[in-house]
């Protein structure tokens, strides 16, 4: 067994030099890693799970990816050996990117983003590095479903500090301010994408058009009380039918509020707090102006 | 205030300048000024001397321009076409945003219908795009808009320069506003004295009751 | 001071806070 691991790890290396990723994980995932004949290292176990798992990504191949990062997570909690922890993480966020899991795939990023320490190992983490991580969450978080959720990770990516200073910052501002995307801004956004993230989807829509759309559709539900179908379908440049479908999903889904009237074919927002509420925010926003005003004059001498 | 903040120091650098100026120097100010997409207050560059000197002079258009984006709307500039410099795009746009803000000076409500005439556009899609991108997203409104009603509810418009006269008007609404505050304040005041009355009314009441048929009970026995 | 003057031109604008048939409703 040890001689037909050296063999295997000789060949994947080859594989690997050649860039044939898939047949490299292959010739790794025949070691025998559970063997009873010889004692294996969990650390080594994990490292060749990493690998094989980061081969595969290489080809974009989630599934195979995901099966050894799973078997992986169960020797990482166990591991003290920082950069494999690190590998773990990153490979982890990078299969649920590809299997779209946005917002969970965001989460890890921006905790990759995070790390203080500029050498693990032998491994330096540059700041580059760290700015692709950030990136990668602000791009995940945009093309995750719009609601409650994903606003939550908006405010916290909008808040950092660091983001202000990225490419992606004025797309990630407006999402954030709920503003309505236009088409010249999609499309700028769209060169920064990798294939999955333009895959396209069973319903004709491609991941990022269904992201557009249905941010789109919560900033539209911010500004009007109720809006026709055929209105909404050329603000969200889609067939009303369409809007309709993703409007409905969306409320089923509780990710919106409102009511579909098929009959007259308007959609209704409700307001997420009830009328009274509503007229409480504005007495309280009232107040503050006031008080604001009160402010300015004592500046001033007033 | 978000509006008066961001727009504090551009009034400060116009200032700066037209002080700096006279006569037809003013121009180009009062042209930059007017087309600047974050300022929409401009009594306090008409309040500059230099500009003020400007009426009854060869350049008095310009005072005009400006006196007419304190003050004035878009049906205002088409009545006045001819005397003054005709206005480029983004002073056709800041003329119609304050236009806007006008009109929520007197309703909360405003009708589709007259907001189209006011800012002469033809259909809703262009009216509801200029009040999302140029008015919302801008930051000088706040609202919904309801296409059933076909109206556009304000909640919130900054404000404008004061027109001559428009300080007594503001004057009785905040001297109604504390007349009604106070006497809601003596309202609830009497209400909670009420709420308190009857509430030891009715504990002595009950204890009155209470009394009564212990004594009843004693006798019984 | 004309910024104050058109903040309390804003303010005075405020109120009433809602005007609505649903809002009618509910404070009734």
């Amino acid at each position: 067994e040890e001689q037909a691991l050296i063999i295997r790890e000789k060949l994947a290396d080859l594989y690997e030099s050649e860039q044939q990723w898939s047949k490299a994980a292959q010739m790794l995932s025949g070691i025998d890693l559970d063997s009873g004949m010889r004692a294996v290292d969990d650390n080594f176990k994990l490292s060749k799970c990493i690998q094989i798992a980061r081969l595969y990504l290489e080809d974009d191949d989630a599934v195979n990816a995901e099966a050894f990062i799973n078997k992986a997570s169960f020797l990482v909690s166990n591991s003290q050996n920082e950069v494999l922890n690190l590998q773990y993480k990153v490979c982890y966020a990078r299969i649920l990117d590809m299997k779209r899991k946005f917002l969970e795939a965001a989460l890890r990023y921006y905790d990759i983003s995070q790390i203080e320490k500029r050498q693990i190992g032998d491994e330096e983490i540059d700041e580059n590095a760290l700015e692709q991580a950030l990136s990668a969450a602000v791009t995940c978080t945009i093309l995750a479903g719009a609601g409650p959720q994903r606003s939550r990770v908006l405010a916290t990516l909008y808040k950092d500090e660091r983001c202000s200073k990225l490419k992606i910052y004025p797309i990630l501002q407006k999402v954030y301010l709920e503003r309505i995307l236009r088409k010249p801004e999609i499309d700028a956004f769209a060169e920064e994408l990798r294939p999955h993230q333009k895959a396209s989807l069973p319903d004709k829509f491609t991941v990022l058009d269904r992201a557009m759309i249905e941010h789109n559709l919560l900033s539209a539900s911010k500004l009007y009380t109720n809006i026709r179908f055929d209105e909404l379908g050329t603000l969200l440049g889609i067939d009303p039918q369409k809007a309709e479908k993703i409007a409905s999903k969306m409320i089923y889904e509780d990710r919106m509020r409102g009511s579909i009237d098929q009959v007259e074919a308007v959609i209704h927002f409700e307001d997420d707090t009830e009328e009274l509420q509503q007229w409480d925010h504005q007495i309280s926003g009232l107040c503050q102006a006031l008080n604001d005003i009160l402010d300015g004059m004592a500046k001033k001498g007033l | 205030m978000d509006i008066e903040q961001k727009q504090a120091e551009i009034i400060d650098q116009f200032v700066k300048r037209a002080s700096t100026c006279k006569g037809e120097a003013l121009a180009p100010i009062v042209l930059e000024a007017t087309s600047n997409p974050s300022l929409f207050a401009f009594s306090e560059i008409l309040a500059v001397p230099s500009v003020a000197e400007l009426d009854g002079t060869s350049n008095s258009v310009y005072l005009d321009v400006l006196r007419l984006f304190a003050h004035g709307t878009w049906a205002d500039y088409k009545c006045i076409t001819g005397r003054i410099p005709e206005l480029v795009p983004d002073q056709v746009l800041k003329l119609k945003q304050l236009t806007v803000l006008t009109l929520a000076e007197t309703n909360k409500v405003l009708p589709y219908d007259s907001l189209m005439q006011e800012l002469d556009v033809t259909n809703v899609r262009e009216l509801e795009d200029f009040l999302i991108n140029e008015c919302m997203y801008a930051g000088i409104v706040r609202g919904k808009l309801d296409q059933l009603k076909r109206c556009f509810e304000v909640q919130f418009a900054a404000g404008r320069d004061l027109r001559p006269g428009q300080l007594g008007n503001m004057m009785l609404t905040l001297s109604n506003w504390l007349n009604t505050s106070e006497n809601l304040l003596v309202s609830i005041q009497e209400k909670i004295k009420w709420a308190d009355k009857m509430g030891e009314f009715e504990k002595k009441h009950r204890k009155e009751v209470e009394e009564r048929v212990e004594e009843v009970k004693k006798s019984l026995s | 001071e004309n910024s104050l003057l058109r903040q309390v031109s804003s303010l005075l604008r405020r109120l009433p806070a809602i005007e609505s048939e649903r809002f009618q409703d509910d404070f009734l």
